[in-house]
């Protein structure tokens, strides 16, 4: 475990806390993609399948309960919570995100480190990850206007993966066998997508003024 | 051999 993967994983666990606390303090999820929300619980039901067959690290267990945990709250609250579910922006939140799905698990059956079901269920969650965001980025653009902690929301989401990335640098030239091909593809795409919300999201920081994305 | 640390990543 290196500094930039506890860094990761830190930012990481913020993303989900602040979720949680916007969703808690104001009983509203305005301006938050349930779609969004339902590919990360798709991502981490699929790559936590290991949970009780490959032991790691108390830290790793304990990690992986949070986010399935979080995230199932998360849309949990989305769906059902009688106060919450009521100020879903339902007509916004468009995006066919089951054409993810459908694609990512087509690209996990062509690419996989090994044609195995835990593999090509670990390359699916890797690659729904990568695009997990864009509903939410869809819905961001289309609403304009972004809520201070829905956009500390994506900004987070996006630096976490920054540290994955120099976490597998770090590793890369540390460990001899490191090979992560599939990871080093997916998170590159994944932060690419961040690029340009994170220009806009500095631009509104240095000129102090509210995060205006272009529609 | 090196220890399976197959996705010991998050």
């Amino acid at each position: 475990m290196n500094a930039f993967r506890l860094a990761g994983d830190m930012t990481h666990l913020i993303t989900v806390l602040i979720l949680l606390l916007k969703i808690y303090a104001t009983k509203s999820c305005s301006g938050i993609s349930l779609k969004t929300q339902e590919l990360y619980v798709m991502v981490f039901v699929a790559r936590y399948l290991d949970l009780f067959t490959n032991f790691i690290s108390v830290y790793n267990s304990v990690m992986k309960v949070v986010f399935v945990t979080s995230s199932i709250a998360i849309v949990w609250c989305m769906r059902i919570h009688p106060l919450v579910r009521r100020t879903y922006d339902k007509e916004q939140d468009t995006f066919r995100h089951y054409f993810l799905v459908a694609g990512s698990f087509g690209l996990a059956l062509l690419f996989n480190e090994n044609f195995t079901f835990r593999e090509v269920c670990w390359a699916f969650s890797i690659y729904l990850e990568a695009v997990a965001i864009l509903p939410q980025l869809v819905l961001l653009q289309r609403s304009g206007n972004v809520d201070n902690l829905t956009g500390q929301y994506v900004f987070f989401l996006g630096a976490y993966r920054v540290f994955y990335i120099l976490n597998w640098i770090y590793r890369y030239f540390t460990e001899k066998h490191f090979s992560r091909w599939i990871s080093w593809i997916a998170g590159l795409v994944q932060t690419a997508l961040y690029a340009d919300f994170f220009y806009y999201y500095f631009i509104s920081w240095k000129n102090n003024s509210k995060l205006q994305l272009p529609a | 051999p090196e220890k399976d640390d197959k996705h010991d990543e998050l």
